[in-house]
């Protein structure tokens, strides 16, 4: 409950005027930015012990979970693990039938399994250049993996486990945007 | 030669829907029969057509093009004009193109199809249906029907990259076409000693100039089997990429996911980027923007229900807060714009939704701040990075209005996504 009364009280301090419209000094912005992602880090622990505790049938099952930043297409793990999981949240009361899922990644080959062990058909798509040269971003992804995840529950999960296909050899990043090539 | 005749009668809509709101001089004329034979004749001073300028149908719009590799300033109309056919029209296009260029007041010219015309073809018989229907973009016209019927194969979006635009897929069949820009205005700045000398500022919105500077644009495309994506580069710090998904279950909606900065202000003019979505719906000077996510708001432009209104300001006093929604509609399709954060828009042309998504300001407005806005990461302008949701619904179909309310809180409370490395097997995971 203490990392989640912390954003609570952080998103009261954002309920002023100020942090709704910009209309504060660069330097309050700042700040406002610094508890505003400081405290949502925290309460991602919370859904990280959750995902944790629903996927161990009792056991211990321990993997360290992470946000990305999706906005600027950048993900620590998506871009250096051979093998990783995606847990998505669905916040919503009600049924999502289909949610587009980009992951930022390398140019390699992946599989994504579905929970119920198939394979799900995905696209790699190249990153706008515009995104790739954004000055504050530090990341090696250079394409997104695209797939959909189907039918996730109200207020529920769906874990996708994704993986490099055994033998892709990492590919020298290359300037030709590779569904041109393929088609 | 039925196709021909087919493609004859209906070429009013054929033109219109192949070539989106940008359409040529031809439809302007055909739309009015008595005029095809008569060349548009412009008058010098107002760039009108004297003698039926009150049925022109047009507007003049200022909408300067600026080239942005050498940022000489494009006389669009020749563009639109140079690879049209005489044959329809018999309006004298190198007559005009010389008018035009004398005149070089008409900027461009926007129609907007006043009337549908009915078209009273007899039913096709089966095998010319099937004739006609084997060309991916035909459209299908139902005599009794004043509509006419895109027939798609799925009802995904696509679009056009050559005359970059949007087919938004109807509710209820067929789709609407919808043209984007981005463009900026310029910031005023003012010694804030009286209202009309303020400086645009955080609290301020103020351009100095009365129609936007719209960028021009390069679009590719990248086709694929889960999506398919429209880039478009404007300028070296705005692009857009307008994502239709292909899966059967994600329809009737586009994602656009634009990228803004860092905005230069070594010409020490303060800008304010907007983003501006075109359609021919006939919407009145009538749109609606949500309050804080609440009720839909009416808004009229130039006008207040509570007094009558004389505009100082006729951009900046026209724009409204829109939380997560701003949208238009006729009397049969409300097209909307879903944003993913509090943006400022208008309605400021018939048919056109605008959005303002970034701007970086040289000046302090005098309101309290006391510093322009001008926010910076690493010496350099802000980035940013955002997302809009266009959607079209069909005002008499429940579903397609609750699907639209569901869009809107998916739109903002969207899917949270965690990661973990693992080295697991796939069987043991």
């Amino acid at each position: 409950m203490d990392a989640i009364d912390e954003l609570k009280s952080t998103m009261g301090v954002m309920q002023h005027h100020d942090a709704v419209t910009g209309t504060e000094k660069a330097h309050v912005a700042h700040d406002y930015e610094r508890m505003l992602s400081a405290a949502v880090a925290g309460a991602v622990e919370v859904t990280a012990e959750a995902v944790n505790k629903l996927m161990s049938n009792n056991g211990t099952v321990d993997f360290k979970w992470h946000r990305c930043m999706l906005n600027e297409s950048s993900c620590h793990v998506s871009e250096h693990s051979q093998r990783f999981m995606v847990s998505i949240y669905n916040p919503l009361a009600w049924k999502l039938d289909a949610i587009p899922v980009r992951i930022p990644v390398t140019e390699q080959k992946y599989r994504v399994t579905a929970p119920n062990g198939d394979y799900i058909e995905t696209q790699l798509v190249p990153i706008p250049k515009e995104v790739i040269e954004i000055p504050t971003r530090k990341s090696t992804a250079t394409h997104e993996l695209v797939f959909v995840a189907i039918k996730v529950k109200p207020l529920g999960y769906k874990n996708f486990f994704v993986e490099v296909e055994p033998n892709t050899v990492k590919r020298e990043k290359r300037s030709v945007n590779r569904e041109t090539k393929d088609d | 030669k039925r196709k021909m005749d087919f493609y004859e009668s209906v070429n009013d809509y054929w033109k219109n829907v192949r070539e989106q709101s940008f359409v040529n001089i031809e439809t302007i004329d055909a739309m009015d029969k008595k005029d095809v034979e008569r060349p548009v004749k412009l008058n010098q001073d107002t760039g009108f057509d004297d003698e039926d300028e009150k049925e022109a149908k047009f507007e003049n719009t200022e909408k300067v093009f600026v080239n942005t590799d050498n940022d000489k300033y494009l006389d669009p109309t020749l563009d639109i004009l140079k690879d049209n056919k005489e044959d329809e029209a018999n309006v004298n296009i190198a007559e005009l193109q010389k008018l035009i260029k004398e005149s070089r007041i008409v900027k461009q010219m926007k129609h907007k199809p006043a009337v549908k015309p009915v078209v009273n073809l007899p039913p096709l018989s089966e095998d010319e249906m099937r004739m006609l229907s084997d060309d991916p973009m035909i459209v299908q016209v139902y005599p009794e029907a004043e509509e006419v019927v895109m027939r798609d194969q799925a009802s995904n979006a696509s679009f056009n990259v050559e005359n970059p635009a949007i087919y938004i897929p109807h509710p209820s069949g067929g789709f609407m076409s919808v043209s984007f820009d981005m463009a900026f205005y310029r910031a005023a700045i003012g010694d804030n000693r009286a209202p009309s000398r303020r400086s645009s500022g955080a609290y301020i919105f103020r351009p100095n100039v009365t129609k936007p500077f719209i960028y021009d644009k390069k679009c590719t495309s990248i086709s694929g089997s889960i999506v398919n994506e429209l880039r478009c580069v404007f300028t070296e710090y705005v692009s857009l990429s307008v994502r239709s998904y292909v899966h059967p279950l994600l329809v009737n909606w586009v994602e656009i996911d634009w990228v803004i900065g860092s905005i230069p202000i070594e010409d020490n003019i303060g800008k304010e980027i907007v983003a501006m979505y075109n359609s021919n719906m006939i919407n009145n000077g009538e749109f609606y923007t949500d309050s804080n996510g609440r009720q839909m708001l009416k808004r009229k432009l130039n006008y207040r229900p509570q007094w009558n209104l004389t505009l100082d300001e006729p951009i900046a006093g026209n724009y409204y807060p829109v939380t997560n929604k701003i949208s238009i509609e006729d009397d049969k399709y409300r097209f909307s714009v879903l944003t993913d954060r509090s943006e400022g828009g208008a309605s400021l042309t018939e048919g056109q939704i605008e959005l303002m998504l970034h701007r970086r300001l040289l000046e302090d407005d005098a309101f309290g701040v006391n510093e322009a806005l001008n926010e910076t990461a690493n010496d350099q302008g802000l980035n940013v990075r955002g997302n809009h949701w266009l959607v079209l619904s069909d005002l008499k179909n429940k579903d397609s209005l609750i699907y639209e309310r569901k869009k809107l809180l998916e739109h903002h409370l969207r899917p949270q996504m965690i990661f973990a490395d693992t080295q697991i097997s796939k069987e043991d995971y």
